[in-house]
């Protein structure tokens, strides 16, 4: 464990529970596509399938937990809380994610690691990591809508991209045959898209303060 | 082989 990739992980859980906060706080999720939440959820649940069976470390065992827990309570807060699901923008978040999961599926079927079920679907969740915030990214170019996608939170995924590259390049050149490739390169990927959802969200985010101060 | 290391990364 390093320092940037503790950091990584500590920004992303921080993220994470900005969103839920805030959901939580307002009773609404108007602008936040739960496609992309319910993709995360999956994120989680699939690469976590070793919870019970590889112990790496307490640290590692908690976080699992945490990750699957917030989550999962951010998809139960937009699907069946009673004021927070009356704000979603279901005609709005349209994106057909189902092709997106069988794309990485499928794509995790040919790339991986090792032909094991564990394996398949820790590559399956990380190529879905990567594309898990384009329905997020329609639904702000369609909507505009930045209220419940806080700076705060858009600050701290990027932290999130950004040390966990730290911290391949860090392992990179202090660890001995270090080359998780599929992380990695996926990982990048990941990261153009959040650049691209990032610039999306400040084009918006410019848009709707220029309209409240005319 | 080193692949058979679980994957330490969250």
């Amino acid at each position: 464990m390093n320092i940037f990739r503790f950091a990584g992980d500590m920004t992303h859980l921080i993220s994470i529970l900005i969103l839920l906060l805030k959901i939580y706080a307002t009773k609404s999720c108007a602008g936040i596509s739960l496609k992309t939440q319910e993709l995360y959820a999956l994120v989680f649940l699939t690469r976590y399938l070793d919870l019970f069976t590889d112990y790496v470390s307490l640290y590692n065992s908690v976080m699992k937990i945490v990750f699957i827990a917030s989550s999962l309570a951010i998809v139960w807060c937009m699907r069946r809380h009673p004021l927070v699901r009356r704000s979603y923008d279901k005609d709005l978040d349209t994106f057909r994610h189902q092709y997106v999961v069988l794309a990485c599926f499928v794509l995790a079927l040919v790339l991986h690691e090792r032909f094991t079920f564990q394996e398949v679907f820790w590559a399956f969740s990380i190529y879905l990591e990567a594309v898990a915030i384009l329905p997020q990214l329609v639904l702000l170019q369609r909507s505009g809508n930045v209220d419940n996608l806080t700076g705060q939170y858009v600050l701290f995924l990027g932290a999130y991209r950004g040390l966990y590259i730290i911290n391949w390049i860090y392992r990179y050149f202090t660890e001995d045959h270090f080359a998780r490739w599929i992380a990695c390169v996926s990982g990048l990927i990941q990261t153009a898209l959040y650049a691209d959802f990032f610039y999306y969200y400040y084009l918006s985010r410019i848009k709707q303060d220029t309209i409240m101060r005319l | 082989p080193l692949q058979q290391r679980p994957h330490d990364e969250l």
